[in-house]
C-alpha cells in the first residue's frame, strides 16, 4: 500500500 | 484510509464550511485573517500539483478540488466581494506572511524527499501549512474577543491536526514501511501551535463563557 506512487494523504 | 484520517479530513472540511458560512451569512469577515487564508490557498495549490499526474482515488481527487476551490473562494470573498471586503480589518492583520513563504520555500529547497519540481513544492506546502495559522492566531490575540464561528473554525482546524497525528501513529503501527518524516514532524509542530488556543477554548467551553484570549 505504501509503495503506491504519489501521496495518498491530503 | 483509516478512521483517524477520515475524521481529520472531515474536521478540516468542516472548518472551511464553518468559515464560508460565517462569511456568507454575516457578509462579514471580521476576526478572520486574510493572510492566513491566502497562505492556505497557496498551500493547496502547491501541494496538489499532482492532481493531474497521480490518480489515488476519486475521494482523493474530489477533496483536492474542494480544498483548492473553497480556499480560493474565501480569498476571493475577502478581496473582491464589496460587503465582505469592507469588513476586513487591515490594521489587525499585520503579520508579515511573505517572510513565512520565503522561509518555507528555502527550507523546501534544502529539505525534501526528492529534488524534483513537484516534490519541492510538496515539501514547501507542508512547511507552509504548519505555520499558516500564525497570522490568524496573532489576529485573535490582538482583538481579544473571538466570535463563536471564528473560534469554531480554529477549533476544527486544530482537531484536524490532532486526528492526523493519530492517523500517523496508526499507520506507523500497521504499515511496515510507513515513514513520512517531513509530514509528521511538520504536523507535530503545526499541532503544537494550537495548544495555547485550545487551552483557552476549553476553559471558555467549560465555564460556558465567551472565548477571550489574554492580551
Amino acid at each position: 500500500l505504501s509503495a503506491k506512487k504519489g501521496k495518498d494523504e491530503l | 484510509m483509516n478512521i483517524f484520517r477520515l475524521a481529520g479530513d472531515m474536521t478540516h472540511l468542516l472548518s472551511i464550511i464553518v468559515l464560508l458560512l460565517k462569511i456568507y451569512a454575516t457578509k462579514s469577515c471580521s476576526g478572520v485573517s486574510r493572510k492566513t487564508q491566502e497562505l492556505y490557498a497557496i498551500v493547496f495549490l502547491a501541494r496538489y500539483l499532482d492532481l493531474f499526474t497521480d490518480f489515488i482515488s476519486v475521494y482523493n481527487s474530489f477533496m483536492k478540488v474542494v480544498f483548492i476551490a473553497s480556499s480560493l473562494a474565501i480569498v476571493w470573498c475577502m478581496r473582491v466581494h464589496p460587503m465582505v471586503r469592507r469588513s476586513y480589518d487591515k490594521e489587525l492583520d499585520t503579520f508579515r506572511h511573505y517572510f513565512l513563504i520565503a522561509a518555507c520555500f528555502l527550507l523546501a529547497l534544502v529539505l525534501h524527499e526528492k529534488f524534483t519540481f513537484q516534490e519541492v513544492f510538496w515539501a514547501f506546502s507542508i512547511y507552509l501549512e504548519a505555520v499558516a495559522i500564525l497570522p490568524q492566531l496573532v489576529l485573535l490575540q490582538r482583538s481579544g474577543n473571538v466570535d463563536n464561528l471564528t473560534g469554531q473554525y480554529v477549533f476544527f482546524l486544530g482537531a484536524y491536526r490532532g486526528f492526523y497525528i493519530l492517523n500517523w501513529i496508526y499507520r506507523y503501527l500497521t504499515e511496515p514501511r510507513f515513514t513520512r518524516w517531513i509530514a509528521c514532524v511538520s504536523g507535530v509542530v503545526q499541532t503544537a501551535l494550537y495548544a495555547d488556543f485550545f487551552y483557552y477554548y476549553f476553559i471558555s467551553w467549560k465555564n460556558n463563557s465567551k472565548l477571550k484570549l489574554p492580551a
